[in-house]
């Protein structure tokens, strides 16, 4: 609150890249040129020691953190966005990591066999077990047995086969690409890869509005190995471990994990630097402007499991 | 889990689930070994400590993980986290790197480190008294997918069924559900419910979107593997909105603008949007760097309009009506 209204509409800023093709324009990457080499524009360049990786993280925020909306151009649980979530890695590229995440269950409290996603794999034991707890409790009636579907997606993704053999067919006799045929097969309003919108009657989920399965807190793990390296005397005697990194819910992020709280969090991020182009937002006073800057060095710090590397 | 009689007892939901990602167990790494030689080599002339390998590992050095590194982790699995997790997310790279022109890579050996990784992640989740239940039946729930160092070459990836796919079938068959196999077999893609009827983990193949796959394009040609596995992905969020379950994506390689083409990241941008009743979010590995990225799915819907329009083929009343959240 201190830091900034977060999700105060006033602070929305006007898009100045409305596009997915725009956005790519102001990373940074070449997308007008399709014959360019794509692995040369986009490749995972790096195969040593990694380097370039905070100006990554400054283009990100100033980039997409920067343009996350408030409530008025992006809903009142943030619904036009999704999360994408980036973990530590187990190799040492900066210090080894892991995240484990807590969720809601609230409403359920302990699963029985009845519902297990492998019939026909179960023991003995198992199936018996499943038909005495459906009987007993008379449990909701659940799909389980995936078969069917799967046999229908085969069927499907046949024919989007044979539709591919056809207009490569077609294609390769110059006289009949002009054919109606042709055209309708290739008509980008037939690409089957385009979702219907969400039904208007359809709740938001476990990630916009806190219920069963949303996601709550997560704690990082990490190894410290420039401390096991250099600070401990005897390695051999020294107990392997993974303490404690953070949480979120730690007194530095305190936050929850909905995707209106990464929003907020990332447009608090944002407020950190100046945008590319814009003249830079006041944060207040210099109190606050310090607290701003401490917050985006500690998730600097985080993302490179503090390891040092920014340094 | 089982009772004395033999049958499965009500299981408890803990309410955890952990990620794993980009383990790169390096069976050459040596302790002492020069960090300009990949860790693989000693070096009579290197004098300081900071340019040679220890034992678990030296951050920003561009060696891979030791193997003390890789089985401390998993005992440490074992004792402090198996008991308190429902499910693990696996998201790849199970290999060293190919950045060693004295030892380069074979496929048989990229293959090998998998089913070893395979087998060591079994053993760390399995609850005591698991071996003999099917493996469907254990507990703790292991849903892998599939790195860009987990395949030979490097990040090339083809459309299934291949003998890569069926390999990688036969490494992963105690973690995909049999009636998957043929689908699986296409493009190494599956799902597990990791809560019976609750909650589902999509193990989706990312190699088919990644820039540095040189058999991608983009996703909006039917031929690219891209669109195939969009076709799949499509299908299988339908099937879980039926069934009322809630469902996380995982894989390797994030879909975000520095990994893959822009209509790729602009279809899974719509497609998480249009299926926020279910999709809880992604987890992804291959950046090392913790940190998260938003999805705007305005920007990616006026993406896929211009394109539509550009081709005559833009309908308001079609079967996908723009939002315009500007207007709203």
């Amino acid at each position: 609150e201190e830091l900034v209204g977060a999700m105060d509409d006033e602070s929305d800023t006007d898009d100045d890249f409305e596009t997915v093709e725009d956005l790519y324009r102001s990373l940074g990457y070449d997308i007008d040129d399709e014959s360019s080499d794509p692995l040369h524009t986009f490749s995972d360049r790096y195969m040593g020691a990694p380097n370039g990786k905070v100006t990554y993280l400054e283009n990100l925020r100033d980039s997409m953190y920067a343009k996350l909306k408030g409530k008025k151009k992006g809903g009142d649980f943030s619904e036009r966005y999704s999360i994408a979530h980036i973990s530590s890695s187990v190799i040492p590229t900066y210090n080894p990591g892991l995240r484990i995440w807590e969720y809601n269950i609230t409403e359920f409290n302990s699963l029985d066999n009845s519902e297990s996603e492998a019939q026909g794999s179960q023991t003995l034991a198992g199936k018996l077990s499943s038909y005495l707890n459906t009987s007993a409790k008379n449990t909701t009636f659940h799909y389980g047995d995936w078969s069917y579907f799967f046999q229908q997606l085969e069927n499907l993704l046949d024919d989007e086969e044979q539709i591919e053999k056809l207009i490569t067919e077609l294609e390769s006799s110059p006289d009949k690409m002009n054919s109606s045929e042709y055209l309708q097969m290739k008509a980008p309003s037939k690409d089957k890869t385009i979702p219907n919108i969400m039904p208007a009657s359809l709740p938001l989920g476990p990630a916009y509005i806190p219920q069963a399965l949303s996601p709550e807190r997560y704690v990082q793990y990490y190894v410290d190995l420039n401390e096991v390296n250099y600070q401990k005397k005897d390695i051999d005697s020294w107990k392997f471990n993974y303490k404690l990194h953070y949480s979120t819910d730690d007194k530095f992020e305190s936050r929850g994990l909905l995707v209106k709280d990464w929003v907020n969090f990332g447009r608090k991020l944002a407020k950190t630097a100046p945008v590319k182009g814009k003249e830079t937002e006041k944060l207040g006073d210099s109190e606050t402007q310090l607290k701003g800057e401490k917050l985006w060095k500690n998730y600097v710090d985080r993302a490179f499991i503090s390891s040092g590397y920014q340094e | 889990a089982t009772d004395a009689n033999g049958f499965t007892s009500a299981r408890v939901v803990h309410g955890r689930f952990l990620h794993i990602t980009d383990m790169h167990p390096d069976e050459l790494n040596v302790i002492g070994a020069a960090i300009r030689k990949q860790c693989h080599k000693k070096m009579k002339n290197v004098v300081s400590n900071m340019d040679v390998s220890h034992k678990y590992g030296d951050p920003m050095s561009g060696c891979d993980s030791p193997l003390d590194l890789y089985s401390s982790t998993l005992e440490w699995l074992r004792t402090n986290v198996k008991d308190h997790i429902d499910f693990v997310i696996w998201t790849g790279d199970n290999i060293r790197h190919d950045n060693d022109r004295a030892h380069p890579r074979t496929e048989a050996e990229i293959f090998d480190m998998n089913e070893r990784v395979v087998a060591d992640f079994i053993d760390t989740f399995m609850d005591d008294g698991e071996e003999e239940e099917t493996v469907f039946d254990r507990r703790v729930k292991i849903v892998p997918s599939l790195g860009n160092n987990d395949v030979y070459p490097h990040n090339l990836f083809a459309p299934g069924p291949t003998l890569q796919t069926r390999e990688l079938y036969k490494i992963w068959r105690d973690f995909i559900p049999t009636e998957q196999m043929h689908t699986f077999d296409r493009g190494a893609y599956f799902l597990r419910e990791v809560i019976p009827g609750k909650l589902v983990v999509l193990s989706i193949n990312t190699l088919y979107w990644f820039q540095s796959n040189p058999l991608n394009d983009n996703c909006d040609s039917r031929k690219q593997p891209g669109y195939k596995l969009f076709l799949w992905l499509g299908a299988t969020l339908k099937e879980c909105r039926r069934r009322g379950l809630k469902v996380w994506l995982s894989g390797h390689v994030p879909p975000i603008p520095k990994n893959i083409h822009h209509s790729c990241y602009a279809k899974i941008s719509v497609w998480m949007h249009e299926y926020r009743d279910l999709i809880i979010g992604g987890v992804w590995g291959h950046m090392n760097i913790d940190h998260w990225v938003p999805m705007d799915s305005v920007k990616a819907w006026k993406s896929i309009k211009k394109r539509l329009l550009a081709a005559g083929a833009w309908d308001e009343s079609n079967h996908f009506p723009f939002i315009d959240y500007d207007q709203m």
